[in-house]
């Protein structure tokens, strides 16, 4: 298969929307989003979610590119806008697609 | 004596089996136990008591042709919501080790109205069989969102200034070899996308949602045999979760320190007053009734726990929310629904009897 | 006159609150609200609409003897259900830029039944004090299951002509050198698992347990306690979310072609006034109720949107998704609830009448 | 005679709705049918179940001032649930091929109680309107948790034996150069933290906070209008998921030996029959009601399948859960619904009446 | 720890059981499902799940296997059955197993 | 970006706190958390869950650590703590760390 990389954006639920924006602004094929929790520097559940609620506050969003450029290029863009202020975090992975309907 | 004669009818409210499974949930949080009430329900529960006052607003509009006498309370409540958030600005965000910015949002949480809050002080007023105007439920969004707006817009304000100072100083030094003056930096805030934010909002959307079926269609049947029977039990629920979540955010409020706790115990009393008293003027002048002030009173009082988070989150992101969201569900609300409510309809009543 | 009867008749339907809840929906989607109803109470409140339907049905049914009557209108049920896959067959799929298997899917979606729909129309029943055989609501898997059987097999034969003719023209250029004709593909469609998956979908499932319990135990009290009363409310929170989910897909069939928009609000009528035919012809010959025949004509017009899209995603797996369920749920839904409803009933009881 | 009338009892009490939904929800999970109950709707109905049964012992007990009968019977319920554990170590824990681990986990679930298997009886009593203690639902937790405690202290002195037996075999080798006797493993069990985990579990929480909000404040409206008139409805939707359940993990007893399935279809009966054989000293000595006896015999014969399962995780961790949960949730929960109930209150009948 | 390969397969919640077959089929020690919502190529909610709801459509499995053989086969195996006519999107990353019950 | 290690835990819900307890005592910067399904050696539902439910039973906890050592630190003790009762299992993988507030 080819050679990618997998970046992964873990952050405020918020953010889902802006962020897809610059994944697609980027020219990623697509990305992939699940819910998550997790404890990191702020630690603070901002969302007024209830946090006796049993459901998770983060997103998790994942996007596979095929050059390392695109992946640290979507990086900076969400960490230079959004991590200043919101909860984030975001690292990479080097992976080999197998399938991909468009890629 | 009217102090004895409001005390009496204070205590009496304190009874009331809604503050008890908000003292319960607390209690429940407090001893770590594993009950939980699932999101999914809570968010159900949210949307069922406020499509219901939206209903039952909607339904009584449609009745009654006169709504010319809710312009002065509408705009006594858009005066209070701004009044709010411009207290907050020049008291709490001038305390030593408060951050501005924090202060500036709690303010505006302060100001924003609470939907379960609201549902409580009506389910009270239902049980002391003491009128109020159909559409005083409506006054909410006229308060809700200025409050919003203004909090994210002082923000801003406050946020310019400070940039402006920044680069002045930066400049002074290099003033010979450049004679421009710093560019001012132009960030006019749209006002639009943040008022239209907020209306987008799950408990603002329910409640207009409602209005808007209570005036257009004829909902009555399914109003009287669904949605109303069940806003007692469902109230009680969400109060209960109310106080699991007041004891579980008290960690937070912790963390930023005690000046939080103090605005967030005497805000929701003073915001109250101020409120009456503007009510009372209403009263006077339009004939608003006892029951409509002591609503205007409950909706300052209260303070945003579901929607305002969310949107000063996104309009004043350099805000610390453990400050505004712990201030106002772990201190806030439960103040604003175990006093405020009480004495607001003990005092209405003292009044009422004089 | 005939029309004039029925022209008030049916105005007044357009009134119920049901239809104003889903115009609600509409509206709250369109305008971008954050509003949401979690989808474990959407799935819960499917479960108890379609429970209550069963049960009532069930209770009556085991209070009556004479379960022959049923037969009849069964078989028309099963009739209207082929036919209308065929009619979107051979009309939808015969347009130009419609794919045969995008078209059959959708044909076979709307020969399916919409749980939500048929539990409008019999509240509206009640609400005219319409009288119905209690069986009436267990003609749903009689129309539902022949249909997405049908649409899986004609999709089927489709695909394997297509198949042979694709191979045929391949091998005749190499006639010569190789005798052997083509090897027919025998690709029989074994039709019991796709009953099996249709009886196993969460929707059936709990309309024939609340058949079995109302007919095998005695639930009248739990039935007249809780699942009767909150009917009504249930429903009318279903149809906010059904009118949200239109205008949320509406997007999705704007990609796939305004035929299908047109298919999508022509079929409901014309398979609902079909089945209404089947049904007076019903009514004459084993006296069938009128109350029977608007209930199969409805289940006529409706279109699945929560049961029958997993079974034709596995059925036609080659169909573009967003065609059968942008057409069923964005236009073919909310024309039978709002339009196809309160015209059968109308009907119904302009016949009545005369 | 008293077999005639009371197997006209039993059988008569087969037939309620309850029971209906058990078996329904088994042919559903039976036929692999894709209905679901949301995981977020069957957590909130048991909280609904249980802080309803709390209210009302809660407003009852506030109304009465006789506690002290309280004790015997509270005495007693902790005895059986402390003879239970015994009995199955000694029994089940005995037999060829089965862990003993896994048996004390099992007996220990077996002494637990179930709030769905309690609300059950508490529906079943009141419909043939039995009277009954209203602290009766109140020995729950003094049944509940000594027999968990019971549970992981032996399974703890079990584990700490076979250690100390290992390591003598192990030393036994080494007997002369090294005098050291092995040391004596001390690992006493801290009791306060399983009892601590227990009362914060979800239902029993749900229960105490029912229970404290009943005798504190005065929720008799909402308990009336919201919480009591939903219990039978919801409660037969927690049926439908138990039968469901039960059918699910049948799977799984099977592959832990039949032993478990003997064991869990005789001992709610057997544990039954203990209680209910000291619920009538109690009887004789303090006045206990009838009704109360069936409590008693009830909670006995329960065998706790949502709080109980993760505190024996967590206390026993060498027991394979395989085991413990299918057993109580396949076999037992069901025994205890199905035949249980109506043999006790059958049998309390049969007495009251001689 | 033990090379390994990491098998990430997103695609159709409807496909669950099919793929699950699959797995077991190639001899995988198990897998690990999670719920998951993503944009792609498709960009089809095809389950006729609401789309108001709050609740994702896809699924993610992962699937640790010890060869890169057994991973490709599996993904092979899932794509020539299910993503001619359903979304999905299958790739692998390098793992070092350091703790499994059975691998 | 800084190179760094990201472990992977798929154990029972029921040891979220303990686990986490764990990744702080190591001192790692934070983690992440996923509600996840699926397939192991032991295959039992062991917490009274309803399986007729829609709803995942183990979750899946990430951590990135910036030394090899702590990743092993963290699983070694998980696994001796927790493994030999308890269903679970334990990976590696490299990745990269692009943007984090405190690493
Ligand atoms: N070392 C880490 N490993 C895994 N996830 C992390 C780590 N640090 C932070 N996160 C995730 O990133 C989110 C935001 O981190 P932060 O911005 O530091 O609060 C947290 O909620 C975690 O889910
Ligand atoms: N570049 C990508 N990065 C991450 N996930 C992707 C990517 N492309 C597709 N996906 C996921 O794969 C699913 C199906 O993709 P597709 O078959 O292209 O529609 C999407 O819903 C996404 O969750
Ligand atoms: N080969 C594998 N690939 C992916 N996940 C696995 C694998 N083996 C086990 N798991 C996960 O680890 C959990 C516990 O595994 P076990 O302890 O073997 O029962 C399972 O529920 C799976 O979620």
């Amino acid at each position: 298969g080819r050679q990618a990389y997998m970046l992964v954006i873990v952050t405020e639920k918020l953010l889902l929307k802006q962020v897809a924006k610059v994944i697609d602004a980027a020219g990623a094929t697509g990305y992939t989003v699940a819910a998550a929790g997790g404890k990191g520097s702020r630690n603070v559940r901002s969302s007024g979610q209830p946090s006796v609620g049993d459901s998770f506050s983060n997103i998790k969003i994942e996007v596979l590119t095929p050059t390392k450029e695109m992946a640290t290029m979507i990086a900076n863009k969400v960490a230079a806008e959004f991590f200043e202020d919101y909860s984030g975090i975001a690292y990479v992975c080097n992976a080999e697609v197998l399938f991909a309907h468009k890629f | 004596t009217f102090l004895s004669e409001f005390g009496a009818l204070f205590l009496d409210k304190l009874q009331s089996p809604t503050l008890g499974f908000l003292i319960g949930g607390m209690v429940v949080a407090a001893v770590n136990s594993r009950l939980q009430i699932p999101e999914a329900v809570y968010k159900f529960i949210v949307f069922m008591l406020l499509i219901k006052v939206g209903l039952s607003g909607g339904i009584a509009i449609r009745n009654t042709e006169n709504l010319v006498e809710m312009l002065l309370p509408a705009l006594f409540a858009t005066l209070t919501g701004i009044a709010i958030v411009f207290i907050g600005r020049y008291s709490l965000g001038l305390l030593p080790k408060v951050k501005m910015m924090d202060a500036i949002a709690t303010a505006g949480l302060f100001g924003a109205v609470s939907g379960s809050t609201l549902a409580a002080a009506l389910t009270l007023l239902d049980s002391e069989e003491m009128f109020y105007e159909p559409w005083a439920a409506a006054l909410y969004p006229f308060m809700d969102i200025p409050a919003l707006v203004t909090a994210i817009v002082l923000a801003s304000i406050y946020a310019t200034k400070q940039r402006q100072a920044a680069e002045a100083r930066l400049n002074q030094g290099e003033y010979f070899d450049d004679q421009q003056p710093p560019q001012p930096q132009n960030t006019r805030i749209k006002i639009w996308p943040i008022i239209q934010d907020s209306l987008q909002g799950s408990a603002l959307s329910a409640l207009l949602l409602g209005l808007g079926l209570g005036i257009l269609t004829d909902p009555t049947s399914v109003y009287d045999n669904f949605f109303n029977p069940a806003f007692r039990g469902l109230l009680s629920i969400l109060m209960l979760v109310m106080g699991m979540e007041a004891a579980a955010r008290l960690g937070e409020l912790r963390k930023v320190g005690q000046w939080y706790a103090i605005y967030a115990f005497i805000a929701p009393l003073l915001h109250g007053f101020i409120a009456f008293g503007f009510g009372m003027i209403a009263h006077q002048i339009t004939g608003f009734s006892y029951g409509g002030v002591v609503i205007l009173a409950v909706i300052a009082a209260s303070s945003s726990d579901i929607s305002g988070p969310p949107t000063l989150r996104a309009g004043i992101p350099k805000a610390n929310p453990s400050a505004y969201i712990g201030s106002s569900t772990a201190v806030g609300t439960p103040v604003a629904l175990a006093l405020g409510i009480p004495l607001y309809i003990g005092l209405a009543q003292t009044l009422m009897d004089m």
